[in-house]
């Protein structure tokens, strides 16, 4: 039973397409589902770019108002933030990998884009906006994945954010309650700008029975890979960019002090959303990230030297 | 090996001293 | 079939290849055997091939790296089996390679997979069709059916070996053994969709309760196969089993690279990185407190209306 997610059925999906339930709703997709395998390959693609932005396409169907992500391919375009749709430079190749792909089986249709942020967080930037906008203008059901791999490293979990933009001119009737990360200086006026042109969807995952039955067998060779990894290795870079970030919002935070009358504070009477947060609390916030990320690479380092290192003959 | 990291953990300590001095000079 | 493999090559496979072959199978299959509910709204029955619909097999391409002796399987693609001539679509594979070769360009084809319980005489003539791409290509077969008493992965590799069987040279599939390989990202991904773990932050206690457990899981497999190694050298110790001599000099060579890492670099590096951690968590707990004076001054000069 758990398997029927995988069947298409492509009359109720031309049904779906004919109706289009989004174009009254703006806030009509809330939910995502996106399959083990689709996850895994754009998990992989976006950390083999390295510090480079890479994009991809996904592949899925809609249901209800969820949209099911089945499978992702990789596209040969790199830089995503230099050029709104910069996937229209592998427009061929989408058009030449789709038709392959039905002819293989994969009948499902593109339904969205994924990208990376590599260290920056998962969000839309304005180019990104202008590249959703875009696509939810011709290419309904679409979807914005963004993955950023230097913090899945860093942090030992998947970042990742699913989202979908407002049309042009809309305000929706409640700000959207979104969680709480920390964005580079130099990204978060950028974030600003555009946060309120678009809404988060609600991610799940899921996998079929025998994935389920693989991943429970992987465990039995990759424990030896999930004990000798260590996110303290390999991500040096990010987080002296982190710790750096850290020492200018410090500064930036400082020279408000000494402007202003009052600390940054705003009386919780008047505090009605998150952004009205003094800024020294946001920064103690991503400091404390920044910590507990770091403590943990140690403690796992700390108990691999005592098991493997306090042995004697 | 590691300066970059120190020289950002340096920053961030510099950045301490300066907004635990501001935040002193309030005080009074 | 020869047992094993003399070519001297390690195979390193991938997480995905296998996710990969299994989306394709589980995908081929649902589409042949519909839901119950779509079944009956479209009035399909599955009519007499039920065998056949319920493992369907699956062919593709692995693709890969090969440096020196050592075969690393990154990813795979789904390929089209021509029934007429009995081996892989060629066209469609060259097309599939020229794509993957845009967004990939360091990978090449190192063989193929397919779903099934074993390897199939008619299986060496795909095999051999491969081979004008890749001199030695692998196949690499998954097993669809699930048995949980099963504790090893239903994953094979085999290679193909010039034998002379009866006075005629043929190419016979021989096993070769794999090791699992992932990168960082890949391990992360897999652990996540393995244990279904919600991609939001949690809380701190949340996220060091998840870091403590994957290790915590990885330490008592350790552990559990060292207690298989001992009960086993006890039992030999005893003559309960006989003797062998060569798992006795593995785990004495095993023994003696214990402590693994005891240089005055390691110790060198260790404490530095020891000590920058304490350093950063030192400099945060003085990021909080400063946060926290600076809100109490604020409240200080509101209460007593005093300016700054």
């Amino acid at each position: 039973a758990s398997d029927g997610i995988f069947y298409y059925d492509d009359v109720a999906q031309a049904k779906f397409q004919q109706e289009k339930p989004w174009a009254n709703d703006p806030h009509y997709f809330k939910r995502v589902k996106i399959s083990a395998l689709a996850l895994l390959k754009m998990v992989v693609h976006a950390r083999s770019g390295g510090t480079i932005e890479v994009m991809g396409l996904m592949q899925g169907k809609t249901d209800g108002d969820s949209i099911i992500v089945m499978d992702a391919f990789a596209l040969p375009v790199e830089g995503t933030e230099t050029r709104v749709n910069a996937q229209a430079d592998a427009y061929e190749y989408m058009v030449e990998y789709s038709q392959t792909n039905k002819l293989a089986g994969r009948l499902e249709n593109v339904v969205g884009w994924y990208h990376s942020h590599p260290g920056y967080g998962c969000w839309l930037s304005g180019i990104d906006v202008s590249t959703q906008m875009l696509n939810q203008q011709f290419q309904e059901p679409f979807l914005a994945v963004v993955i950023d791999p230097t913090r899945t490293v860093s942090a030992g979990k998947v970042e990742i954010g699913a989202f979908r933009t407002y049309p042009e001119g809309y305000k929706p009737p409640d700000e959207p309650v979104s969680e709480y990360q920390t964005i580079p200086l130099n990204k978060i006026e950028d974030f600003g700008v555009h946060c309120k042109q678009y809404y988060a969807l609600d991610i799940t995952y899921f996998k079929s029975s025998l994935d389920s039955h693989l991943l429970d067998l992987l465990w039995n060779k990759y424990w030896v890979n999930t004990l000798s990894s260590s996110p303290l290795l390999g991500n040096g870079d990010y987080v002296a960019g982190q710790i750096s970030d850290l020492a200018e919002k410090l500064e930036q935070a400082e020279n408000q002090l000494a402007h202003s009358r009052i600390g940054g504070i705003v009386p919780a009477t008047l505090q009605k959303k998150k952004e009205d947060e003094p800024q020294l609390a946001k920064i103690t916030r991503d400091s404390a990230k920044i910590t507990v990320e770091q403590v943990h690479g140690l403690m796992s380092q700390v108990i691999k030297d005592i098991l493997f290192n306090s042995v004697r003959q | 090996k590691g300066m970059k990291k120190h020289t950002a953990i340096d920053k961030w300590n510099t950045q301490l001293k300066s907004l635990s001095q501001s935040i002193s000079n309030r005080v009074c | 079939m020869a047992p094993s493999s003399s070519s001297g090559l390690t195979f390193k496979l991938h997480p995905l290849v296998i996710v990969n072959i299994s989306d394709h199978y589980t995908r081929v299959k649902t589409q042949l055997n519909p839901p119950p509910s779509v079944a009956a709204a479209s009035g399909n029955g599955h009519g007499g091939d039920v065998a056949f619909q319920q493992n369907p097999r699956v062919y593709g391409c692995v693709i890969g790296v090969q440096r020196g002796r050592t075969v690393e399987i990154f990813n795979s693609f789904e390929l089209l089996y021509d029934p007429i001539t009995d081996i892989l679509d060629r066209s469609f594979l060259e097309k599939k390679q020229e794509l993957y070769k845009k967004v990939f360009p360091h990978f090449y084809i190192l063989g193929w997979y397919s779903t099934g319980s074993d390897a199939q005489e008619s299986d060496m003539h795909i095999h051999k069709a491969l081979m004008d791409i890749n001199e030695s290509p692998v196949y690499v077969l998954l097993n669809p059916s699930i048995n949980h008493a099963q504790k090893d992965l239903p994953v094979t590799i085999y290679e193909s070996e010039l034998h002379v069987i009866d006075g005629v040279p043929q190419l016979i599939f021989v096993h070769a053994s794999y090791t699992i390989e992932t990168v960082e990202a890949e391990r992360i991904s897999v652990d996540h969709v393995a244990h279904l773990k919600p991609s939001d932050g949690g809380s701190a206690a949340t996220q060091l309760a998840a870091h403590l457990t994957g290790i915590h899981s990885a330490i008592k497999m350790l552990n559990s196969r060292i207690r298989v190694l001992y009960q086993y050298l006890v039992a030999m110790q005893k003559g309960d089993i006989p003797c062998e001599n060569s798992l006795l000099r593995q785990v004495s060579s095993l023994l003696r690279r214990l402590p693994a890492i005891e240089s005055e670099r390691f110790q060198d590096d260790f404490l530095m990185e020891y000590n920058d951690k304490l350093l950063i968590t030192y400099l945060a707990m003085f990021t909080n407190c400063s946060s926290t004076m600076n809100e109490l001054v604020d409240k200080f000069n509101t209460a007593y209306d005093r300016h700054t």
